[in-house]
């Protein structure tokens, strides 16, 4: 099964 | 103080009612340039952003930035409380604890007043700016919003594969499967009813279906949808506005 990353891994806290 | 005049209520009903079902807490943050927001949803996938550029409102002041932090089914409530036509003027002052919405309807005469309680909302600031992408499809939204209301009977995940010269959408399911293939073309009466695809790379991803009929509701706001396409990259689901956009970052599934 392919799994769902959040979005948080891929955008940085500004 | 901020002081933002929509000349048509319906604008931001609409706005807020594109992005209401997926998150609900928001800050908006109000500047001279306008309002915008960023929210995340609470399984913390989808990303929306906003931004309602000055040009959007009829008259706009921002003396000084002020966040509005709201409650949005709290807020879309008051805003079904004025009609579409009305003109909606936000007021705040510059150390807000509610917000005012005035709705007029200047044929009738007739001035409806709300105060909706704001509260402080701790949400982290997400840097969203820069990012490089395969490809861009343009293409009509209610196009795109039946492609993902159709395939999601059959699946709960959506493959979009993009090519030169065609874009496929795939859905694999128990009960079987279904695929729609859009070709881009140039309509010269209809600009609107146009695809338009640039590719720097073909990509294949994959999608929660889930997230797309949420991004899909954004349809209304424009007749054409952006999607911006990378490989292991957050997608980009933009929709237009007059001044400003609408914008869900989605990202692809994984195999592990």
């Amino acid at each position: 099964m392919p799994s769902q990353p959040t979005i948080s891994k891929f955008f940085k806290a500004r | 103080m901020l002081e933002a005049k929509f000349e048509e209520a319906s604008l931001f009903k609409k706005v807020i009612d594109s992005f209401k079902d997926c998150v609900q807490l928001v800050n908006f943050n109000c500047s001279e340039h306008g309002i915008a927001a960023q929210a995340v949803d609470d399984s913390r996938v989808l990303l929306v952003s906003l931004s309602i550029g000055t040009e959007s409102f009829q008259d706009f002041r921002c003396d000084r930035n002020v966040t509005l932090g709201a409650d949005l089914s709290s807020l879309s409530k008051i805003l079904r409380c004025g009609n579409n036509n009305d003109n909606l003027t936000l007021i705040a002052d510059d150390t807000p604890d509610s917000l005012l919405l005035l709705f007029e309807d200047t044929k009738k005469d007739r001035i409806s007043e709300y105060s909706l309680k704001l509260m402080d909302i701790d949400a982290d600031f997400l840097d969203i700016e820069g990012m490089q992408y395969d490809t861009t499809i343009t293409m009509p939204s209610a196009e795109f919003a039946k492609v993902v209301r159709d395939l999601n009977q059959l699946s709960d995940s959506l493959n979009i594969l993009v090519t030169k010269d065609t874009v496929k959408f795939v859905a694999e399911g128990d009960i079987g499967s279904g695929s729609v293939i859009v070709k881009p073309h140039t309509d010269m009466d209809k600009p609107d009813d146009s695809v338009k695809v640039e590719l720097d790379k073909p990509v294949d991803l994959t999608f929660g279906s889930k997230y797309l009929l949420d991004i899909i509701k954004g349809a209304g706001l424009s007749n054409q949808i952006t999607i911006k396409l990378s490989s292991e990259t957050p997608a980009l689901f933009e929709f237009g506005l007059q001044s400003g956009y609408l914008q869900f970052f989605l990202a692809p599934k994984f195999n592990e």
